[in-house]
């Protein structure tokens, strides 16, 4: 069928990328969503976990408070959020006992507002 | 799995453009790695 | 290189619920478009990542560092 590899692409395929065992390589998989909220929508089987090569989102969470650089396609405001906040993340880190968001923010608090 | 392997070859073709492109090379693991994320994309 | 659009309607029919579902040409034309765009932003951030070490191979690590935004970004 037209959607899968003709005989000729599958031969590169299986040649250039495929991953074989003698390439002592993991197969690299996404890490699995976990809700705490709700039921988990995909269960791995055990085989799976074994052989996989997780990829993290957080092994390199202290460099994600700077914006990467892009190409084609520019940061999204969540992202800049993502990093704003993971910077802020990084700033407060290293506080000891008073938190200065709260020393700024809660002068500003008017109790009507929340009652 | 043919499936998989019809945008694992999509994605090492297209990494293939870009790595000539920047003179630099992208591991198995890397293009396999893009695949699977493109994939579930 | 990219995407045909036969592949992405295959990939997008594998997650309707009604088999009946279809994608008329023009939607498969733009997702497979939208692909190409992923894939090759993916690569070329990994890729300049892996420059900015002085490497002259993309390896995992590189992607796993942009994963986090790039993923947002999408």
């Amino acid at each position: 069928e037209k959607w899968s590899l003709s005989p000729e692409e599958f031969e590169i395929w299986d040649r250039l990328y495929r991953i074989k065992e003698s390439d002592g390589i993991k197969t690299p998989t996404l890490p699995q969503v976990w809700f705490e909220t709700i039921e988990n929508l995909e269960e791995r089987s055990k085989h799976e976990e074994e052989t996989a090569h997780e990829l993290s989102l957080s092994k390199w969470r202290i460099w994600q408070n700077q914006s990467f650089p892009t190409f084609m396609v520019d940061h999204s405001d969540r992202c800049y959020h993502f990093t704003s906040v993971m910077e802020m993340i990084e700033l407060m880190r290293h506080e000891q006992g008073d938190c200065s968001y709260q020393l700024e923010i809660q002068p500003h608090l008017c109790l009507e507002d929340v009652h | 799995q043919r499936l998989k392997a019809a945008v694992h070859y999509t994605a090492g073709c297209l990494c293939r453009e870009v790595a000539e492109d920047k003179k630099m090379e992208f591991s198995k693991q890397t293009i396999a790695a893009l695949s699977e994320i493109t994939f579930r994309q | 290189a990219g995407f045909r659009k036969e592949t992405v309607d295959r990939l997008l029919r594998l997650y309707f619920r009604d088999r009946r579902t279809r994608v008329n040409g023009d939607a498969q034309a733009l997702m497979a478009e939208m692909l190409n765009v992923f894939v090759r932003e993916a690569a070329a951030r990994a890729a300049r990542q892996a420059q900015a070490e002085d490497l002259e191979q993309v390896d995992i690590e590189h992607l796993e560092k942009v994963l986090p935004q790039l993923l947002l970004d999408f």
